[in-house]
Formats: structure tokens, C-alpha cells, sequence
């Protein structure tokens, strides 16, 4: 990956397996 | 003017009470130390349904905090438990039973709250020494206020040494400082002196 | 001299900043406040297989830490992401839309490093906002240098105020300080005016 230059996004690197949080509609409670 | 060793005992002493869950008081609710939630009675958790946990893309559950996080020490945006309006309940346990002299409630400072004030913040609250988690109307030890405009630890101490000593109590706010959904707290804790 | 009431003010004014997140500042990424990690494109987490969890002597599973600990603020040795090599992409959405303006990034200190060196902490890193996560290149925001010499928290104020706001933003570590094998990122802090 050149730095800054087109990503190497289209190779799926492998991909540890983690627990995704993602917000789905709006911020959490604070 | 003061020595150069005088300002390193201000410090040190300072540093000292910080670490000391920066009261230096024994807090008999929190939840390592032996305390527990009995029940949230007439709350209700504000499910938002917006943190959703998924594997592999797979969505398994939504994580929402709950009430137990009002007795564990960590302080940061939306480690609170959230529940539906102003007017909350938290029953319990401590860890002790103890003549409850004081209660502290903290909330983030409103310079790290992501929308810039804590209308969720508790208000007015009262707090109650209870027989058993049934009891219904517990002996009031104290009504206080949670100022917004104050520090993010208030403590509280009870207007008198109350006479019977309790295991239970129960946290009842009446107010928030304004958010029309939900009212967030971060942390209670308890203090007093356990019976002989 | 100082008398010995200003010297209480200093202390306090001093652990009440190191007690608001050592900033004062609010951190638009951070996982409980509302960020979460959206893609970690052109970085392969370092699988050093080392962290092996078994039960009963039985072995479950190796355990390592997920691109989520850098939104995290758990600063103990050992609580980072770690890529392959010395350059990765972080992709984070942050709470709420804002204007940024500065950047943080945060390593332990080397006196903490059981290696005695921080040769894993990143070096030249970039930051680009982005309209969403497919977005190629972003727009860039700043390109800073980590000090390993500095603090171990170090705050980058963005060259000029950017008139897009931004809900995501890419952290591209450009380079570590000389670690062979893998570049380990604490945490990356996001400040900002939220729009209006």
C-alpha cells in the first residue's frame, strides 16, 4: 500500500474475527 | 509564601485522595466490593436500540448499559444506566450493614459530554434506608439536589445519623435537568459506619 | 512564593483536567460516547497467536485485541490494536458531525514498556475526513508526526478549520519507530465543533 495512494481496499485482507459495535440509529445514552 | 516541600506534600496528599476513589471513603455500594442491584421498580430502561453487536456481518444483539453500571467505577460518556422520563428507582444491596452517614451521585462534566450539556443528569433525589427490598416507603435519610453547575463528584451527607443501620437502600430520583426522554446515571455510592 | 491557598488551586485545577479525560476536551470517536469502528482497509491485524484462552486445560481460542481498543481508553501495555508492518488505516465514525480540530494520539510511556522502547508506537500519521466509508481519498485534515521522545499523550491542533464537517474520519499511520514486524496503536482521540 503506497502511503496516500489508491487503497488496497479491493484485497480483502485476512480479517481477524472481533465483535462489530456500530451505532444504528443515533448516539447511545450519556 | 510556602517551601518547595510544602507544594510536594499539597500534591502528594492531593494524589493520595484521588487515588483513593477520590473521596478516600469507603463506597459500600460498589458493586466489586459487595454491593448489588436488588431491583429498578417503577423504571423503566430507555431501550434505544442503536448499538448493535454483529459478527461476520452477522448482527447478533443490541448492547444497552445496564442499571448495574450505576454501581461500578468507570466514568466515561455513556457508561450510565438510562432510564425512560425523570423519575427513577434503584434498589440496593451494600455490602454492609451500616449507619448511612453520606451519598455521593457523579455524572460527566459537561465539557466531555458530546452534545455539550448533561440535561440528563439526575435532580432532585432522595434516598431511602429499607428493611427488605419489598418494603415499599423505606425511612427517608436525605433529599438533596444534584447541582449541573457543580463538580462531577457531589457528595451528600445525611441530614442526621440515622438510628437503625441498613442493608438495603434505595435510590429514588425525582428530577433531571431538563432531557425530555431520559435521565442517565453514571454512579451512586454510599457511605457510613458499619454496626459494631 | 505562592501562598498555600494557591497552591490548592493549582493541584485541583490540575486533577480536575487529568480527571476530564486529561483534556478537558470531548472525544468524538470514543466507543461509549457513540464512535465505532467502520473498516481497517489496507491493514491486516498482527496475529501473533500468543494470547492462547483455554478451560480446564482445554485450549479454546487465541485472543487478541480488535481495532475497537484504539477508541477505547484503557492505557495499560498490551491494550492495543496492533497492524502488520508500519502502515495502517484506521476508518472511525465519530458520534455526532462536527468541524474537527485537533487530533490525539496516545502511547504508553517507555518507562511502562516491558521492551524498555516504544519502536511499535506510530510516527508520521495522516488524518482525512471522509464523506463515507467507501470514499477513496478524503479530505486531508493534517499530517502530524508522534514524538516516541514526548508525551505519552500528544494532541495535534489541525492546520486550518475545514468548512465541511465531517462524521468520519481515517487515521493513516504512515510509519512506526522502527519495530520490524508490527505498529500498535492505544487510542486515537477526535475534537471538534459539532455542527450547529
Amino acid at each position: 500500500t503506497q502511503s496516500g495512494g489508491p487503497c488496497c481496499s479491493l484485497i480483502r485482507l485476512a480479517r481477524t474475527p472481533y465483535l462489530v459495535l456500530s451505532y444504528v440509529n443515533g448516539p447511545p445514552p450519556i | 509564601g510556602i517551601t518547595e516541600a510544602q507544594a510536594h506534600v499539597i500534591v502528594n496528599n492531593a494524589l493520595k485522595l484521588y487515588s483513593q476513589d477520590k473521596t478516600g471513603m469507603v463506597d459500600f455500594a460498589l458493586e466489586s466490593g459487595g454491593g448489588s442491584v436488588l431491583s429498578t421498580r417503577c423504571s423503566e430502561t430507555y431501550e434505544t436500540k442503536t448499538a448493535l453487536v454483529s459478527l461476520f456481518g452477522v448482527p447478533l444483539w443490541y448492547f444497552s448499559q445496564s442499571p448495574r453500571v450505576v454501581i461500578q467505577p468507570d466514568m466515561y460518556p455513556g457508561n450510565c444506566w438510562a432510564f425512560r422520563g425523570s423519575q427513577g428507582y434503584l434498589v440496593v444491596r451494600l455490602s454492609m450493614k451500616i449507619h448511612p452517614t453520606g451519598f455521593a451521585l457523579e455524572h460527566i462534566p459537561k465539557a466531555l459530554s458530546p452534545t455539550g450539556n448533561i440535561s440528563s443528569a439526575p435532580k432532585d433525589f432522595a434516598v431511602y434506608g429499607l428493611e427488605n427490598e419489598y418494603e415499599e416507603e423505606g425511612e427517608l435519610l436525605g433529599q438533596f439536589v444534584y447541582d449541573q453547575e457543580g463538580e462531577s463528584l457531589q457528595v451528600f451527607r445525611a441530614p442526621k445519623r440515622p438510628e437503625r443501620a441498613f442493608q438495603i437502600v434505595e435510590l429514588r430520583v425525582l428530577s433531571n435537568w431538563g432531557h425530555p426522554e431520559y435521565t442517565c446515571l453514571y454512579r451512586f455510592r454510599v457511605h457510613g459506619e458499619p454496626i459494631k
